[in-house]
């Protein structure tokens, strides 16, 4: 796995083109809201239990 | 044919030619029957259900070897094993499309006979032992793989943090463990008798796979918004030895 191959799958499921540029400005006030930062861990941990199957 | 242990499994059907020269009679160029394999299950209580195990389009003016892959068939049936219920795979024969004669496609379609036997489909097992033959687990971190190494699954670091892309982008994680399946996977015997369904050697891939989950930076309105996205078969979770388009062998229900 390659950082390519996270970036190509990054904009798929975003339906983007190209990756956003944000300023280090934008981003440095930037507080990740309890509900999205609940979502995350979730997902972590579903991650870990739940297996999806190769060939 | 049977080992100790049922691993994995190649179903072959083959048209016996006497019944082909009949059909090109009877059917026009290009017909076709579909051929159907459903493992009949029979519950505690009496009552049955099929599962659809493999289903394909057979060409009536073809011959040759059909393989229908009842690999998954065969391993839940072993994880049944304790009931000491037979396996009983259902064939069923349809003409393709529908018509005055659709009901007797079973009769415009034959089966190679056993010696012995009344021409009923044939069930090859061809098994291995997958303590040999299948990938070893992780890797050992402590030796590097060497050339010819068995299967396993290697750690590896992605860095996210070290890519220009995702600064600013990816707010989280900084990293993670991907793993990868590394090294070979040792080859069956080839005997005369036994063709091989799948084309070429057995290959050391992921077989279980995990989603990743980002939070991500989006700008909404010229203002960014934290927002999370999951990225599925990111992380390798488990490494197997397998043939292109061969299921591998699982713990599951139907």
């Amino acid at each position: 796995l390659t950082g390519e191959q996270v970036r190509a799958s990054l904009l798929r499921q975003l339906g983007l083109r190209e990756a956003p540029v944000l300023d280090q400005r934008d981003v440095e006030g930037l507080v990740t809201p309890a509900h999205v930062r609940a979502q995350y861990v979730a997902l972590l941990r579903r991650s870990h239990g739940a297996h999806s199957r190769g060939k | 044919r049977f080992s100790q242990r049922v691993r994995e499994v190649a179903g072959r059907l083959l048209a016996a030619e006497a019944a082909l020269r009949r059909l090109e009679r009877l059917s026009p160029h290009g017909a076709r029957a579909r051929v159907t394999v459903e493992w009949l299950r029979i519950h505690e209580d009496s009552s049955n259900r099929t599962y659809l195990v493999d289903s394909r389009l057979v060409s009536l003016q073809g011959s040759g070897w059909k393989a229908f892959d009842v690999t998954e068939a065969v391993n839940f049936w072993r994880q049944l094993g304790r009931s000491g219920q037979p396996l009983l795979l259902q064939v069923s024969v349809q003409r393709a499309h529908l018509g005055p004669r659709a009901s007797g496609a079973h009769t415009l379609l034959r089966f190679a006979s056993q010696p012995g036997g009344h021409g009923e489909p044939q069930l090859e097992l061809h098994t291995l032992d997958l303590g040999a033959y299948g990938a070893q687990g992780d890797c050992d971190p402590e030796a590097p793989a060497a050339e010819g190494a068995r299967c396993c699954r290697q750690e590896t670091y992605v860095d996210l943090r070290g890519m220009r892309w995702a600064e600013n982008w990816v707010l989280e994680p900084p990293g993670f463990l991907a793993y990868e399946c590394v090294g070979a996977c040792q080859q069956p015997p080839e005997t005369p008798t036994f063709r091989r369904p799948f084309p070429g050697p057995r290959q050391c891939v992921a077989s279980e796979t995990t989603s990743l989950p980002l939070i991500v930076g989006v700008k909404e309105g010229g203002r960014p918004r934290p927002q999370v996205v999951s990225l599925p078969n990111m992380r390798v979770e488990k490494c197997s030895c397998a043939w292109d388009g061969a299921p591998v062998p699982r713990r599951l229900g139907p």
